[in-house]
């Protein structure tokens, strides 16, 4: 068991490394053994260098950096065990739209392997998605679900208030 | 293993019968706060077998059940279908099924057929589906990674690993 | 000192139920001790029920309810203890646009007395403030401010993406 | 007393010196991550005399001087100047300036003459300016509330009120 976390852990460190650089288009980043003499119980960290700045520690990053870092891992994960799908709850709570734009752009490179359900509060997002489940409550405290497409949604949403999400 | 379809009634703040069609495309969730974006998510966790009330964001497991709200009092249990698809092998189409009723009796069905909580979990094993894995992230995910200590960290590896 | 404490919570509690009404459109929510009999040392909880909902422990709110939950607090410390100015630092992440539009109006409300500046990603907060502070950081790792108005701001994205933020 | 200028120079991300003027009317900073928005708010903590290196998301305090990027070597000073002004008392504005040395070395000045620590912080009890009181939010400022024990919401509120 031990030898085969070394083994994935391994190949993860090569994913990350590599995905890091691709949504930070530049950089360098790592995930380590904290530890590396006492690999059975070693904790694990990371440290990550944003293109164009000094190595810092994680807590110098900002929030929105924090994010594409732990998305950066997140990506990883999915590279190493590939699932057929994947459902993700509001990850780009942070992000800027720029850095909405390289997750969705990594997202559709994925998404021919790998069924994507996100949840999402953001118009990026929401962009390069075909179908969208609209969910509702009306003052009753029951919920309700409308599935529609992409351009049914922005049609619905561009009448309301002038394109709105 | 894609999701094909989901039926949803008395859980969570989704206490009328709910379908959804599921696209193979790319999809999003969208809606106000407090509408039951997430609760749909806590639908395709709890019908996959999870057992961690924690992990549903509830005290205790029979908080899944609808509890009522202004004009419609609590219901007496709660019901989630998934049907997933298996285009891939030649096997037909898999239907979970799992049901709650508030005097704590748990039902599962694989395909209409009675079947217990393990047998669905066997089932998922090894597809990098469900707790294997990280095909379920969620609101929050982000920053239980960005606040792990390193041993926090390592936890979370090995079970994505 | 203790019995300033009492008495100015006194004074939160109601601006708070309150503040609560007024962000969600009505519900009910009250902060209490947790033990009333030892004021001295006593925890402080909330309890909150949006409209047309149970009664619900805090952990069965969602994400955006518990934020516009902690605005409601942070908007009543404020009214008890009025500061000239107040800068926010991306409060509006996980709040989907209507209930942005109802934090906004409440700064709006404020903003004669006090001088708001609010950091953000998301366009319906832009779109309440006259001035605009935009931050950018070249490749070189160091910081740059333009300070514009909202209406040359909105056409510099206009241009950049089809108003985009 | 409101904002009305901020001048930086040295602190943090803003190697070269940058000068804001702040309107009385509500406005935003906007930017991509990483630009430097939240710098910003810590400068102007800073300047109000904020002692804990933490609240400033920094483990030492010299960590606030410029450490240096790609193309540029890092500072040996960091220094902000705040001016605010007090329109509603007959008093003129007030400039109030801090300024670190990498061999940390600390200066203070109000109306560009020298003061300590203590006479900056004393300027701000009893206005809801700085510690005392919310005139600060930080990024992180809503989790601290939502994931608060009692006991730790009773710090939040009586530092609050
Ligand atoms: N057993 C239950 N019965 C009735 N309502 C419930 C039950 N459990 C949760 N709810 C309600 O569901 C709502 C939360 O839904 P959910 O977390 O899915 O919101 P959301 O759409 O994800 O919102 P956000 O965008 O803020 O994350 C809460 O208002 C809660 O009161
Ligand atoms: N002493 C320093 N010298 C140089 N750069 C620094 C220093 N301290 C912090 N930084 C850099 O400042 C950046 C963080 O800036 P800041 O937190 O202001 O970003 P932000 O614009 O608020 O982003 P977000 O939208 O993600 O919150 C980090 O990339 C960090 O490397
Ligand atoms: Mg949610
Ligand atoms: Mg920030």
């Amino acid at each position: 068991i031990e030898a085969q976390f070394a083994e994935k852990f391994e190949i993860l460190q090569t994913i990350f490394k590599r995905t890091f650089k691709t949504l930070f288009e530049g950089g360098y980043a790592e995930i380590n053994y904290e530890t590396p003499e006492d690999v059975l119980n070693s904790g694990v960290h990371i440290i990550a260098r944003p293109p164009g700045k000094n190595l810092t520690h994680l807590n110098l990053l900002s929030g929105g950096e924090k994010s594409m870092l732990a998305i950066s891992l997140l990506f990883s994960f999915i590279e190493l065990n590939p699932s057929p799908f994947c459902i993700i709850d509001e990850i780009d709570a942070s992000l800027d739209d720029n850095n909405i734009d390289r997750f969705t752009d990594y997202l559709l490179h994925f998404s021919q392997e790998t069924q994507f359900l996100l949840i999402t509060h953001r118009r990026n997002t929401v962009e390069v998605c075909k179908k969208i489940y609209g969910v509702s409550m009306a003052q009753n405290g029951i919920s309700q679900v409308i599935s529609l497409d992409l351009e049914e949604y922005m049609k619905s949403r561009g009448e309301e208030d002038g394109i709105a999400i | 293993m894609y999701l094909k379809e989901l039926e949803i009634k008395g859980f969570k703040s989704f206490a009328d019968y709910t379908k959804l069609t599921f696209s193979t495309e790319i999809s999003a969730i969208v809606g106000p706060n407090g509408s039951g974006k997430s609760n749909i998510i806590d639908a395709i966790r709890w019908v996959l077998g999870e057992q961690s009330s924690k992990s549903l964001r509830s005290r205790r497991m029979n908080d899944v059940i609808f509890s009522g709200a202004d004009n419609r009092s609590a219901m007496g249990f709660s019901e989630v279908n998934l049907l997933l698809g298996r285009d891939k092998s030649d096997k037909g189409d898999l239907l979970i099924t799992r049901r709650l009723f508030k005097d704590g009796e748990s039902e599962y069905k694989i395909n209409q057929k009675k079947v217990k909580l393990k047998d669905i979990l066997s089932l998922f094993m090894d597809t990098g589906v469900g707790k294997n894995g990280y095909s379920i992230i969620s609101q929050g995910g982000i920053d239980s990674i960005v606040n792990a200590s390193p041993s926090d960290l390592r936890e979370i590896v090995e079970e994505a690993v």
